[in-house]
């Protein structure tokens, strides 16, 4: 594997945004690019990650190749990252170990670390890609993740309702409560401000707020966060990145006992 | 309210 991104600050936002909710990770790189799927020890939460070739400068992966990393350790690596430096990744054909070289043009200067490759047996879920919705729900990051973050202070659960007045977020804490409603709207000069509902059912969930705080480190990918929900699956929160690919994030419900 | 997990959804690869 030899994968170069033109900016590196792109890779450490995409470890960053995941590496507090599961501790190790096996990318499945291949000609298509590096995918991964890792599941949270609690296995409530999963995250399925894809980066095409076309997130990167030069990407080229000669034979599928698993690169199996602690994401602590990757991620200590990643905070030389500088948004005028390159990054490349290396992985040998018998791999061991994965080779970061950070080159700054400027700054005639280059970096380079070895990190040691880890044997994982993570257990993997059938995910289906097309897995299908009752509510499809488009909308501003910094949107959702300022909500996630005013209404979780109250409650350790989130409910999400969408219905034909819109979509509702809300909390009921022991000692307050709090709502937000949004509707539909569309802002042609700030398109990220829009917010898009499609439904063919009502729905009315409920999540662990802790599980919704890791997911919305994930914002700094994009403007926007796309959510899928229905009451026969977990829920899907995902972040596209503008040179494609992205991350997403599967949360199993809360229910009444 | 208790905690539902992955594995009532989907299952093992």
């Amino acid at each position: 594997l030899e994968a170069k991104f033109d900016d590196s600050t792109i890779f450490k936002k995409i470890i960053d945004s995941f590496k507090d909710s599961v501790s190790q990770i096996n990318f499945m790189c291949s000609e298509s690019g590096i995918e991964a799927q890792a599941i949270d020890d609690s296995r409530v939460l999963l995250v399925s990650l894809s980066i095409p070739p076309s997130c990167f400068e030069t990407y080229r992966c000669d034979r599928p190749t698993t690169v199996g990393v602690y994401l602590s350790s990757l991620s200590k690596l990643l905070k030389s990252a500088s948004s005028s430096a390159t990054l490349t990744l290396y992985v040998e054909d018998q791999p061991d170990e994965l080779l970061l070289l950070f080159e700054e043009s400027k700054a005639s200067k280059s970096m380079e670390y070895k990190m040691k490759l880890v044997d994982i047996t993570a257990d993997m879920l059938e995910v289906d890609s097309d897995m299908k919705s009752d509510v499809s729900v488009e909308m501003s990051g910094v949107e959702f993740t300022k909500i996630v973050r005013d209404l979780t202070q109250l409650s350790d659960s989130f409910t999400v309702s969408v219905g034909k007045d819109g979509i509702v977020f809300s909390v009921d804490g022991e000692t307050a409560s709090g709502k937000v409603l949004l509707q539909p709207k569309e802002d042609l000069a700030n398109p990220e401000n829009n917010l898009s509902i499609s439904m063919t059912k009502t729905i009315d969930l409920s999540f662990a707020s802790k599980y919704l705080l890791d997911i919305i480190k994930a914002s700094t990918l994009s403007n926007m966060i796309s959510l899928k929900f229905s009451e026969e699956t977990p829920a899907l929160f995902e972040f596209k990145m503008e040179k494609g690919g992205g991350i997403g994030f599967y949360l199993a419900p809360k229910y009444d006992e | 309210m208790k905690q539902r997990t992955l594995m009532a959804f989907f299952k093992p690869k």
